[in-house]
């Protein structure tokens, strides 16, 4: 059966901090 | 961060239907050890519950459902399936349950990634502090914790929707995602709080929980279209007498980060989501000989 995999906006994940 | 339904700026998360992998049609013993493994699985279980009773006072004065029906058949969950491995000690299972959705006294989607109990058992008795008006619950849990056949806590979810929902009409909006926490870094826990009159607890009080940092290692999942004989299990707090207990940073993360998120499928129209928590705490003993 086919899956239903998805790519979203997850709220309220902390962007990855780049320095 | 922005907590919202809208909140464009979170990273875009692949989000993995964790239906192929367990078996179809569930049962028992698959979902027992996808539980094993992840810390969260699809159980499968007709409640026979009919009220969901959702006021914990009452609950505890004159008994409801929740405590005469539903509290025996989660234990069985966790003794027969769970924890069949332990000596389970206790099994303390709240008088109501945390309803969602319309008509409901929180008609409002947990939506944000949050684990809610933090790490240390510390932080889990501040989180019980928070929303504790007896103020013995801390207490309690620890005189529990260190008594001698007791090894360990653990809290267990049990989130399922109660929309009378069926294959041929399965929940669509806002379903749950769950991230395996053998694929979180201890460093990308965010120790939170709130303030606890927010949230219904004491005046003065904080609550104790976590955000999460994104990293392309995390693996989260979800389960597309529940139905009312199903029940999404997930770990949300345990640590062990064995842990080493004086540094928080040092500790496994353990408990499953979660969120309710907007599902591109949905059809547009589809009624908004029902759906309960019930949490249970557990103290396990010893592993069975």
């Amino acid at each position: 059966s086919s899956t239903l995999d998805l790519e979203v906006n997850l709220p309220g994940l902390f962007r990855p901090e780049f320095s | 961060v922005v907590y919202g339904d809208e909140d464009k700026d979170a990273p875009i998360t692949k989000i993995r239907d964790a239906r192929p992998h367990q078996d179809s049609p569930l049962t028992e013993d698959d979902a027992a050890s996808f539980f094993h493994k992840k810390g969260f699985c699809l159980f499968p279980q007709n409640t026979k519950v009919k009220r969901w009773n959702e006021d914990y006072l009452k609950g505890m004065v004159f008994g409801s459902d929740i405590t005469k029906v539903y509290s025996p058949e989660l234990e069985s969950i966790i003794r027969n399936y769970l924890l069949p491995e332990y000596h389970v000690i206790s099994v303390d299972c709240p008088p109501a349950v945390l309803r969602r959705g319309p008509s409901s006294r929180n008609n409002f989607y947990g939506t944000g990634v949050h684990q809610d109990y933090g790490l240390s058992l510390e932080d889990y008795k501040n989180n019980l502090k928070a929303y504790d008006f007896s103020g013995q619950a801390a207490k309690e849990v620890q005189k529990k914790f260190d008594s001698d056949q007791v090894c360990g806590v653990m809290v267990i979810n049990f989130w399922r929707p109660i929309g009378g929902y069926t294959k041929a009409n399965p929940l669509r909006s806002k379903p749950l995602a769950v991230c395996d926490p053998a694929f979180v870094d201890n460093g990308d826990t965010v120790h939170t709080a709130l303030d606890a009159t927010s949230v219904g607890g004491l005046k003065g009080k904080q609550t104790d929980q976590m955000a999460l940092k994104y990293s392309p290692q995390q693996q989260w999942y979800y389960y597309p279209n529940m139905t009312d004989d199903e029940v999404l299990v997930f770990k949300q707090f345990e640590v062990w007498k064995d842990d080493s207990m004086d540094k928080r940073e040092a500790l496994p993360v353990r408990g499953v980060f979660h969120t309710a998120f907007v599902d591109p499928n949905t059809p547009e129209g589809s009624p908004p989501r029902q759906s309960t928590e019930c949490r249970v705490q557990v103290f396990i003993g010893k592993r069975k000989e």
